[in-house]
């Protein structure tokens, strides 16, 4: 158990320091055991510095620290990779550069597996190759809107709802 | 292997019959708060078998059936169809490991007497069971309770859980 | 004790339904105890229904759920004025007809009280009176941006932030 | 009465002295993630009094010091003044009884020898303390503790919260 434990957050490890460095340019992350010798008596931390500031987990803000859980989502999909992901709303607090970062890594991701992302941001709207549109015309049953492309996508993530 | 379409009928907010066509690279899904999109993915993980009902945001599988909104009537049982593409292409194996082009998974949740729920599963038209399923889609890599599926508030949960149960994510990995 | 909290929940509870329909026009909110003959045995249920769907807290959406408590946040305020307050992103899962519907009774209530608002949204943004920007520029060192007018800001709200 | 101006100095991310004027009405705060948004939050519980440090994000009042970030020289001290308009506009009664047009609420920590935090209040630039600052705010209704002040992630804590738990935050309002 302790050996596959160790075995696989070595790799987790590695994967997660690369994806940081590519979220956050400049910036570096590291997973480490808290007790290493008896690793089921510690935790797991996620350590990340993001680009020009001190270090520690417990100082970065909202969106940095999604930034870190994000690359840590991506270090364990690299682990075991799927045929499809599913992502509902991963960019909610990331300003734009940042959203823009994400949306771009999973454009990069989908040229080997299929990713559907539920999102509300423009820039991640923009970034992929076919969209589709969820309303409830105010009785409460949900259904898909047909002929729903680019631009009327784009439109949504700028315009108030209400239209759709 | 890639996922096709998503066809429910009376699954949550989606009453009736709806077909959710979907295509290989990068979708994006949006629309207003409460239109149904996270209803999408609780679908996905309901075929894919979550390990609790908790995590399709139900308080039991009831809740999955259409309930008619305000004034509508509420539906007695409810479907969701996976339909994975699993072509031989470029003469390699198929990934998930049926002689068939297309393999449809299929969960319905029917109303029985006294409130209790039939569950029963469908592979191809034909039954099968949560097992079956559940071993089909780990040898293809396409497990219903890892990461591949990121719920909404999953990013933020895993950004303040404590180190101990950030352990615990990486030891149902191994 | 018992007759405090009562009381409390009586005047909290009027105000959370007045102002959860003004939030959600067509829906209805209402505070209710658990127990209401031993409070202090249960919980205090937030139950909201949006306009032309069913009852019940669980079956909410993100966003349905947000503007629940920011109703909830809004009657505990109106039972103790303060002269000024502090919101940090409350928008963030809103989309963007709900973040105006939210932005507007901020707006609406700076008439009586100081409201300092931190958001990334570009509602928000042309709501507000005064804009403030805030940037680190790659050092760590966060500064206030000098003449940061409505203009400069709503553009933020709009480009990759790198710009800042 | 309404707050001025926030005057920092080498608070959390803000190097050396900062000031940021402020207006009546409704102002929005914007700029990128890790720019020092929260931390203005955090500045002004701060001063108000929060319930514990835990509640600035920090692990101990140390590390709201300034700490020089990649490759600045870290600060032994920081500084935090909220300065508030008190006039008796319209010939009504000052909001924060103090016979001034003009009220400055002061918190000073400094790093002291072996680490440990000297903490200071000063009232209008006389010394002041807790108490005072908590009885004065209290009177006025501006609590550091109340739902005047909501923090990132506090609207999402709420709704997801149990019964009991905000049956318990209904108490504290009482
Ligand atoms: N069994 C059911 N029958 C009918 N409607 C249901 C059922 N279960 C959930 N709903 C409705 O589905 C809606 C929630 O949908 P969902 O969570 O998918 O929204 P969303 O599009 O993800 O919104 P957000 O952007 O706020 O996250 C709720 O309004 C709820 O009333
Ligand atoms: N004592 C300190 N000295 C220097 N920098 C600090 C200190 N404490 C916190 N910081 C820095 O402040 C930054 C966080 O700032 P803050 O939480 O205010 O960001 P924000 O603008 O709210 O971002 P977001 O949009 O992601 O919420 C972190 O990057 C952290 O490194
Ligand atoms: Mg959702
Ligand atoms: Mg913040």
């Amino acid at each position: 158990r302790k050996e596959r434990l160790t075995a696989v957050l070595e790799i987790v490890s590695d994967n997660f320091t690369r994806t940081y460095a590519h979220l956050q340019p400049g910036g570096h992350g590291e997973l480490k055991l808290e007790n290493p010798k008896k690793p089921f008596e510690g935790g797991l931390e996620m350590w990340a510095r993001p680009p020009g500031k001190a270090s520690g987990l417990n100082l970065l803000s909202g969106g940095e620290k999604s930034m870190a859980a994000l690359a840590l989502i991506f270090a364990i999909q690299d682990y075991e990779p799927s045929p499809f992901y599913y992502f509902d709303e991963v960019d909610q607090n990331l300003d734009t550069f940042n959203a823009e970062a994400t949306a771009s890594l999973c454009k990069l991701r989908a040229q080997s597996a299929q990713f559907i992302m539920v999102t509300l941001r423009k820039v991640s709207l923009e970034m992929a190759d076919h969209h589709i549109g969820i309303t409830h015309a105010g009785d409460g049953c949900s259904r898909m809107i047909t002929d729903f492309g680019r631009e009327a996508a784009i439109e949504v993530g700028d315009a108030a709802y209400v239209e759709l | 292997m890639h996922l096709v379409a998503l066809e429910l009928e009376n699954f949550k907010s989606f009453k009736g019959e709806v077909t959710i066509p979907l295509s290989e690279g990068f979708t994006a899904v949006t629309g207003p708060n409460g239109s149904g999109k996270s209803n999408i993915g609780d679908a996905i993980q309901f075929v894919l078998g979550p390990k609790s009902s908790k995590s399709l945001r139900a308080q039991n599988l009831k809740q999955l059936i259409y309930n008619g909104g305000e004034k509508g009537r509420a539906a007695k049982f409810c479907k969701a169809t996976l339909v994975f593409s699993n072509s031989s292409r470029n003469g390699g194996r198929r990934r998930l490991k049926l002689d068939a082009d297309e393999v449809r998974l299929t969960r319905t949740i029917k109303l029985g007497r006294k409130d209790n729920i039939n569950s029963a599963y469908h592979l191809n038209e034909r039954p099968s069971s949560a097992t079956e399923f559940r071993r089909l889609l780990t040898e293809a890599g396409a497990r219903g309770d890892g990461y591949n599926i990121v719920l909404q508030g999953d990013v933020t949960q895993l950004a303040i859980m404590s180190g101990r149960a950030r352990r615990r994510v990486l030891e149902d990995v191994a």
